[in-house]
């Protein structure tokens, strides 16, 4: 008989039902293990081979382009109902290279790597020629725009003190002079209206987070701060099932605990 | 009369469409 000829893997077809099933528990698996930045959405598949694994078992070796959403990962929304980052916005792309294992009919993800990159400015001028562009995150307008927009907030609020958790998205706008900026708060154990040292405050022992927009615009002799808050409802602490020790953690991410199964926004405060 | 033995050809399998298809949009 001749020898079997022909790869040792399985091909599948980039788009068959159980291919999209084991990409959309790699999706979910990044979004769960993000403390920063916004999740990301499933856009295409670009690779899958299934290689058997002993005893038992299915490995699905992926790459997988995903797409920003507005939703920012601390945000307990399920990324089903967070809207994907537009190309005037300032898109941003995420390459991923996944190890998915599926036995027993049920995936767990083995190994996950990924990569986000910012769309080209030209790319994004081509389509929208007045759109502001991202702006690096440690620039001094940003930062004192994040840092204002927080102070406002903290000087309008009746409730806790909140912190800087992290800029996560930033646009400087040309006409009116004005910075853009996204940010992620945190509750402390201090009440707003009370502060005087804010390095006196602690997080919370049960997390609570937020995440705000702002306009600082700049004017003649000073400056306007616009900014909107949403608080999430607390996150308890759960104990999480890890992958495969040697696995690195998607670039730019950190573990937290899982959001609550049942999320509910609270707000937004309005300042 | 020397003749080659026939020779069956192997089935190559038809490469599976990949790239999937674009959920959005690409960038």
């Amino acid at each position: 008989a001749p020898p079997a000829i022909g790869p040792a893997y399985r091909e599948l077809n980039c788009d068959d039902p159980e291919t999209e099933q084991a990409a959309l528990v790699a999706v979910d698996y990044i979004n769960k293990h993000l403390s920063r930045g916004y999740k990301h959405t499933l856009n295409q598949i670009d690779k899958v081979k299934v290689w058997p694994r002993r005893p038992m078992g299915e490995v699905f070796e992926m790459e997988i382009d995903t797409l920003e959403t507005t939703c920012h990962a601390l945000d307990p929304t399920p990324v089903v109902n967070c809207s994907v980052r537009q190309l005037t916005q300032h898109a941003v792309e995420g390459d991923c290279d996944f190890r998915v294992l599926k036995q027993d009919g049920q995936f767990h993800v083995l190994f996950a790597k990924c990569d986000s990159s910012p769309d080209s400015a030209e790319d994004v001028l081509k389509v929208c020629p007045d759109c502001p562009l991202l702006a690096p995150l440690n620039s001094t307008k940003v930062v004192h725009a994040a840092e204002a927009a927080l102070r406002t907030f903290n000087a309008h609020s009746n409730g806790s003190y909140f912190q800087l958790v992290d800029v996560s998205r930033a646009q400087l706008v040309p006409l009116p002079v004005s910075t853009y900026v996204e940010f992620a708060v945190a509750a402390t154990d201090c009440v707003a209206k009370e502060v005087t040292d804010p390095a006196k405050c602690n997080l919370l022992a049960e997390q609570q987070y937020g995440f705000c927009k702002a306009t600082l615009t700049e004017k003649v002799g000073g400056e306007d701060v616009a900014v909107t808050c949403a608080v999430f409802q607390t996150q308890p602490v759960l104990p999480q099932p890890q992958p495969d020790t040697n696995a690195p953690t998607p670039v730019g991410a950190s573990v937290v605990p899982a959001p609550p199964p049942a999320p509910m926004v609270v707000g937004p405060l309005v300042v | 009369k020397v003749v080659q033995p026939g020779v069956v050809a192997a089935v190559s399998p038809v490469a599976p469409p990949c790239p999937g298809r674009i959920r959005h949009f690409k960038i």
